[in-house]
This record gives C-alpha cells, structure tokens and sequence, in this order.
C-alpha cells in the first residue's frame, strides 16, 4: 500500500505523479519519490490504507497517536487541502514543499499566518493569540500567571496590529515577521535537503527498517 | 529573559506540534 507500489502499477488515491510534483515544488524527482517512501511509513503506521490519518500524524509527532495538540492540529487541516480527514501523498509533499529552504518566504509567511488564523476568519484576532499561548503554555513546563499571559498577549498584540483595530491582517502579520524573522524558523526544515539521504531508495529503505 | 517581554508568536512557534523535523526521525 502506499503512495507508489515497488511495481509502480497500483497507486492509492491522491497519487501524483512524482515529476509533475517536483515541478510544482522546490524538491526534485528523486527527493518528491523519497517523500512518497516517508509517506509510505507514516501512512501505514495505524492504518494501512495509503493515507495519513490524523492519528498516524500525532504517532509521528509525538510518539503517542492520542496525543491531541492545537497546533498539530492546524498542521493537519492544513496539509489536508481537501478537507476529507486524511492526508493523500500529493498534500503531503505540496504542503512540505512550503518547509524546504529554497521555498520562497512568502509562502512560509502565507503558511504561517493561515495557522494561526484559528477560526480562518482572515485575521489573526487577540482571542485566538491568547488561546494559542495557553495551548504552548499547557504543553510545556512554563507556568505564567494570567496577568503575565496578557501582557504578553497585549504588548505582542499593540507590536503587530498597527492598524490598532484589533485584529492582525496578512499585511500586518508580513510587516511584523519581517521585524522577527525568528517567527517563521520552525516553517523551515533543513532535513528536507537531505532526504534522499535519509530516504535512498524505496527497496533499501524497507530493508534498512526490518 | 523576562517573561513579559516574550513575543507570544516567538513562544507558540516552540510548540511541539509544530516541530515537524519529529516526522523525519525514524
């Protein structure tokens, strides 16, 4: 099962063709075909029906399928361009394409902004901020009183949303990750150079995990 | 560093649910 079969005949729904895929991305043939053999894994962790359910996701994540996470989930809906519950093969590399070093910024940014614009209203609005930093604050160790919680809500709010009306629109999110390029470090993943290293070939690679 | 000069963008992007080099490690 999975994205390409060794026999390259039977494909699993979402299937694209690795070179039209590597047209539309910054990764050549051969890193789009190792994607498919990561793909390949991921989506035959639970299930091995050739799609990435979010369950698998969350697996790979976090090493545990039931772990729920807010920003995890934002991942997946966002890779699930289709919106159906599942990740298909060609979403999955599409969407990683935005990760590569070579891709363009923007898209990092573009990508970013639609993450945190929770309830995709278009504008990354203060509720949905302080949400995502008590969601970063339930997961980790650091405890911050609320009176904390707000004023960092508040000050990065009044930095972002120059307009003053309350809500931070692209244009404003551009401007402020233009200020603080370290916000879109994570929307970059060196790995992604090296993964026809990590991933040489579709019959090695199944040998290498047994 | 003082937490109320934290950037709460800064502190979101060091969730792990957003750290995919996770789905890279074998």
């Amino acid at each position: 099962m999975g994205c390409m079969c060794s026999s390259g005949i039977k494909h699993t729904p979402g299937y694209e063709d690795p070179a039209l895929l590597a047209k539309e991305t910054p990764f050549t043939v051969s890193e789009v075909e190792s994607l498919y053999e990561l793909f390949n894994k991921l989506s035959s962790s639970i299930i091995d029906d050739g799609l990435i359910h979010k369950e698998e996701f969350q697996l790979a994540l976090f090493r545990n399928r039931n772990k729920s996470n807010l920003f995890a989930d934002r991942i997946f809906d966002l890779f699930d361009v289709k919106r159906n519950g599942v990740i298909e093969c060609g979403e999955f590399v599409r969407s990683l394409g935005v990760f590569h070093p070579n891709a363009p910024v923007e898209d990092k940014i573009e990508f970013a902004f639609r993450l945190y614009d929770l309830r995709q209203t278009g504008f990354i609005e203060r509720e949905e901020l302080k949400e995502m930093v008590i969601a970063l604050l339930h997961e980790s160790d650091l405890v911050l009183s609320e009176d904390v919680i707000e004023v960092i809500v508040d000050k990065t709010f009044s930095d972002a949303d120059i307009k003053g009306d309350g809500k931070i629109d692209k244009e404003e999110w551009k401007q402020f990750v233009e200020k603080n390029p370290s916000l879109i470090k994570n929307m970059t993943l060196p790995y992604l150079k090296d993964i026809t290293l990590a991933f040489p070939s579709f019959v090695l690679t199944s040998e290498l995990e047994d | 560093s003082q937490p109320v000069t934290m950037n709460a963008f800064e502190l979101i992007s060091k969730s792990q649910g957003l750290n995919l080099s996770s789905l890279f490690e074998k």
